[in-house]
């Protein structure tokens, strides 16, 4: 029978989650989704950035082979037309569909996320996210800044909206229109959280109160990092309410109070993405397709949380490579069953904090975004491409990662 | 599948201290690109001399080096690269895909 895919990336998201152990972080629909699924604890993205890191999963290729670890150039006529997942649903008879920040947008998927190579139809992107780059926070002098910490009452935003609540109210509406028909679809949907500005509504700082908060547990800088290792987290100095901080280049630190906040943000963001997701996955349940439709949640890469001394990406650091990566695949995987029940109820974590779930597998081998291309591509019973030779530019299709089906027969208990 | 299960990842630099550009170099700018290999007991980080017109890194030229023991160190804040003999590693990356 057919399988749907239902592909969610997260930006920016470390392993901050309750399925990856996390005690502080509440993510109850994102755990709810590992309790029915793999859960690879050790996963790697090639490189800690938006573009390079979406390019090389999505192509299945590794930066040296997109030859992209910058913002500014287009596999297609950089490197080599290499075929991307959603290319390779699409050639399969699939209708594919991208909503949000799934490829890199700009130059990057030559200003069309690779549509129509990649997508049956234009890509969507929340119009309300033309706001994010500008000031939309409420400062203590009541005026508008370009905050790093934005938490925000989303009635007085623009639209009374903001861009992952807008993705999924269109990736909900998407899966409506293919509900009933017999294509199956490869639907991706990118949220732009937790990614800086933490531009979120506030009520998910109440999850997070400021006297619960800790400090990384290694806020310094190690004595023998090297300096070329040290990434002095530019985009996080130049929004307001840091430059206000007059923090040293390029070590700092930032003040400790500040710090805690940045972390209270992030979680507070992650918390609401994590009720995206829910809303996603619960509406996927809702309409029958949670039998048929395979899922996966990964992340482009991780953030450093004041972790040696460092906030955003821009490392090697695990905090910043490592990224979850959970597969729900119907019928392979499929745990904590009951009939007549729903697979993807929502959980509103503001409501209901105290819920929690137990990963039912979780897999603890090494594995890399590469790996993702031919893992779904098998798993929806395509059949993985080829492994590339040492030389693969001129190859449209073929994966520099492995097909991890097999792992899938080896789980550990959590 | 005897092999030991590694990812790789990797970051471009424009220079060997920190800069405005460090976080993002555009390509020209890129002057060192640092490898890393992560297994279950350790990664290893060798930072090379990258050329961004030929795309070609010097194995030779090594700018810095990280390694971190995981056992002890899951946090990565203990570099040890300039105390063991890490030979193997260096045997590990030469064999870089």
């Amino acid at each position: 029978r057919k399988r749907n895919v239902l592909f969610i990336m997260a930006d920016d998201l470390r392993t901050s989650l309750g399925c990856y152990g996390d005690p502080v972080v509440k993510s109850p629909n994102i755990d709810q989704l590992a309790s029915k699924s793999q859960v690879f604890l050790d996963a790697y993205a090639q490189q800690a950035v938006c573009a390079p890191s979406r390019t090389s999963m999505l192509t299945s290729r590794r930066p040296d082979t997109t030859r992209l670890y910058d913002f500014n150039s287009y596999w297609r006529v950089h490197s080599g037309n290499y075929t991307t997942m959603p290319q390779y649903f699409k050639s399969r008879g699939y209708y594919t569909m991208s909503v949000g920040k799934v490829f890199h947008p700009g130059i990057a998927s030559n200003h069309t996320d690779d549509y129509p190579y990649s997508w049956s139809i234009p890509a969507y992107h929340p119009a309300s996210f033309r706001f994010e780059k500008e000031k939309m926070c409420k400062g203590e002098d009541g005026k508008l800044h370009a905050n790093l910490l934005c938490a925000v009452n989303v009635t007085e935003q623009p639209g009374g909206t903001l861009p992952d609540m807008e993705s999924t109210d269109e990736a909900v509406r998407l899966l409506k229109t293919r509900a009933s028909d017999d294509v199956p679809f490869f639907l991706a949907v990118g949220f732009h959280k937790p990614h800086i500005p933490f531009r979120i509504p506030q009520e998910y700082l109440s999850l997070y109160p400021i006297d619960q908060m800790t400090l990384a547990p290694d806020p310094n800088v190690p004595k023998l990092l090297p300096p070329v290792a040290y990434n002095p987290w530019m985009d996080v100095r130049k929004r307001d309410d840091v430059q206000k901080l007059n923090v040293s280049f390029p070590y700092g630190p930032i003040p400790k109070d500040f710090q805690l906040r940045i972390r209270q943000h992030y979680y507070a963001a992650v918390s609401y993405m994590d009720a995206q997701v829910g809303r996603l996955l619960s509406a996927l349940d809702e309409l029958g397709l949670a039998d048929s439709t395979m899922v996966v949640f990964t992340s482009d890469h991780g953030w450093s949380l004041g972790e040696h001394g460092e906030w955003a990406k821009y490392s090697n650091f695990d905090v910043t490579t490592r990224v979850p990566l959970i597969f729900y695949v119907p019928g392979v995987n499929r745990f904590n069953e009951w009939l007549g029940e729903f697979t993807f109820s929502f959980v509103d974590v503001l409501t209901q904090s105290e819920l929690s779930f137990k990963n039912a597998k979780v897999g603890r081998n090494v594995v890399e975004l590469v790996d993702v291309f031919p893992t779904v591509s098998y798993m929806a019973g395509l059949g993985a491409p080829e492994p590339c030779p040492d030389v693969s530019f001129q190859e449209k299709l073929c994966t520099e990662g492995h097909n991890l089906a097999y792992t899938f027969q080896h789980r550990e208990q959590g | 599948e005897d092999e030991e299960a590694i990812s790789f990842s990797q970051y471009p630099r424009p220079a060997d201290t920190p800069q405005v550009n460090s976080d993002l170099p555009d390509l020209k700018d890129i002057k060192v690109m640092g490898y890393s290999l992560r297994s279950w007991d350790y990664r290893y980080t060798l930072w090379l001399g990258f050329n961004p017109q030929t795309f070609q890194v010097n194995v030779s030229d090594v700018h810095a080096g990280e390694l971190y023991m995981l056992a002890g160190d899951p946090g990565q804040d203990e570099n040890i690269y300039s105390e063991p003999d890490h030979s193997v590693m260096m045997r590990k990356m030469a064999s870089l895909p």
